[in-house]
């Protein structure tokens, strides 16, 4: 899970694309 | 399913791409043949041009270091903050991909771990089909379509960065050929991101089960909205192998960067994208 952190964080989003 | 059932997965999953994707394959065509009643784009031919559009990309991440004063370091530093920028849009795409993809009916109920897997091998196949459109056999559009970039001044960079957008521009060519239009491509990207065949997929059950419902609704489409196009549905499916070598080449070219250009350093979306990747 650590190494695809920011994959998670933008699945788990629920609100529109997130600011990278 | 029944086919009623398809044609609405169809027309959603049109509604999610048309949200998601600032930039359709409708509008890019009318920008790349001039008929749009906007601006033509900024056309990018040479270094001279690349630095005059500089302040339409987004280039401000990195700005012109003092010590470099020579033509060819101020060369060498432009070059590298446009491949800064493309490697911040890229990561912005992933974004946009990521929620396209959680809008697939049945995505966010996969395991989370298989999502993950999903989108780290799919998102650059869906990164490259959605470059087509913006591409014609001279250049391509970039920055929401404000700037078109010769294939010709891509050639003229210096290596490796020369031989990133190449196999790109002819794989576009090509799959162009299919006239694929913007609903099409929606249901092709969510096709190739439910690949059952992923490495490392916990439960490929459920994801082959989506991807078969998907496929129906593409084959079922495409008989429609192309139905002199003998075979299209087989021809479309058959780019899904081409677009896997352009992967495994491009984290290749990648890789070689990090390695031999001192000033690259990857985003770390697109690390972790292209870590163990192949």
């Amino acid at each position: 899970k650590e190494k695809h952190k920011i994959l998670h964080r933008l699945l788990q989003n629920s609100s529109s694309p997130v600011d990278l | 399913p029944e086919s009623a059932d398809l044609r609405a997965l169809a027309r959603h999953l049109y509604e999610s791409y048309l949200k998601y994707f600032p930039l359709t394959k409708a509008k890019a065509r009318a920008i790349l043949s001039g008929k749009t009643s906007d601006n033509a784009p900024f056309v990018i031919h040479d270094m001279k041009s690349l630095m005059e559009g500089e302040h339409m990309i987004n280039c401000r991440q990195m700005p012109m270091q003092e010590h470099r004063r020579s033509d060819v370091g101020i060369m060498r530093e432009v070059e590298l903050r446009f491949f800064h920028s493309c490697q911040s849009r890229s990561a912005e795409a992933v974004s946009e991909v990521t929620e396209f993809a959680k809008s697939i009916p049945g995505f966010v109920n996969l395991d989370l771990n298989d999502q993950v897997t999903l989108l780290k091998y799919g998102v650059i196949e869906v990164l490259i089909i959605m470059m087509a459109p913006l591409m014609n056999k001279d250049g391509t559009l970039i920055s929401y379509g404000q700037i078109f970039m010769t294939r010709e001044f891509l050639k003229s960079l210096r290596k490796p960065f020369c031989e990133m957008m190449e196999p790109k521009f002819e794989f576009s060519v090509k799959f162009n050929m299919l006239e694929l239009d913007d609903s099409d491509m929606a249901l092709f990207l969510a096709v190739i991101i439910l690949s059952g065949d992923r490495p490392g997929l916990l439960n490929v059950k459920p994801i082959e089960d989506l991807q078969e419902t998907v496929l129906h609704s593409l084959e079922l489409q495409l008989k429609t909205n192309h139905p002199d196009s003998l075979q299209l549905f087989a021809k479309v499916l058959q780019k899904m192998t081409d677009l896997r070598q352009l992967v495994t080449d491009h984290v290749q070219l990648i890789q070689l960067m990090k390695e031999t250009e001192l000033d690259w350093c990857l985003h770390p979306l697109l690390q972790e994208i292209m870590r163990d990747l192949y």
